[in-house]
């Protein structure tokens, strides 16, 4: 463990914790997508499948419960919640997510590190919480104005894999035989698509105004 | 039990 991946790891944690936030404390998850959510189900499902086999750490463990627990928790409440599912807008959430479930699990039977089903679900997990941000990031486009908790979900959800490069990197300079190549590159191509959301994120702190991407 | 190859990382 590093600074670089603690940092990272709590920066994820805390978008949890806002988008958690804005969800129960508001009881409205508008401006949420739900398909980047159910994505983000799929992505911890299928990475942490040695949750029960491999022990890594007390923390190592105590976290997938919190990222899987808290992605469906998520998903189980816009779906189903009375209250929360009524502002759930599903005429602005229409990115086919789907796709993007096909697309990377194809990708992941071509590209592993190993031919075994764990390895090949880890890569499909990889490669799909790259593109998982991407039905949020356009329902942001299409609703404009953006509230305070969700731009800040997003943030940190952004910010959290820009910390895991510099703890490849770390880790690239300090372990003689690491390469984690498959997750720095999808982890670069994650953090690539947040560049013009952190840039009008950053544009509408400076000028201290209500955050909007142009559409 | 930890084998070599398991992905530390979250």
């Amino acid at each position: 463990m590093n600074i670089f991946r603690f940092a990272g790891d709590m920066t994820h944690l805390i978008s949890i914790l806002v988008l958690l936030l804005k969800v129960y404390a508001t009881k409205s998850c508008s401006g949420i997508s739900l398909k980047t959510q159910e994505l983000y189900g799929i992505v911890f499902l299928a990475r942490y499948l040695d949750l029960f086999t491999d022990f890594i750490s007390v923390y190592n463990t105590v976290m997938k419960l919190v990222f899987i627990g808290s992605s469906l928790a998520i998903v189980w409440c816009m779906r189903f919640h009375r209250v929360v599912k009524r502002s759930y807008d599903r005429d602005v959430d229409t990115f086919r997510h789907y796709f993007l479930v096909g697309g990377c699990f194809l990708l992941a039977l071509f590209v592993h590190e190993k031919f075994s089903f764990r390895e090949v679900f880890w890569a499909f997990s990889i490669y799909l919480e790259a593109v998982a941000i991407l039905p949020q990031l356009i329902l942001l486009q299409r609703s404009g104005n953006v509230d305070n908790l969700t731009g800040q979900y997003v943030l940190f959800l952004g910010a959290y894999r820009g910390f895991y490069i510099l703890n490849w990197i770390y880790r690239y300079f300090t372990e003689d035989q690491f390469s984690r190549w498959i997750s720095c590159v999808s982890g670069l191509v994650q953090t690539a698509l947040y560049a013009d959301f952190f840039y009008y994120y950053f544009i509408s702190w400076k000028n201290n105004a209500k955050l909007k991407l142009p559409a | 039990s930890v084998d070599e190859d398991a992905h530390d990382e979250l």
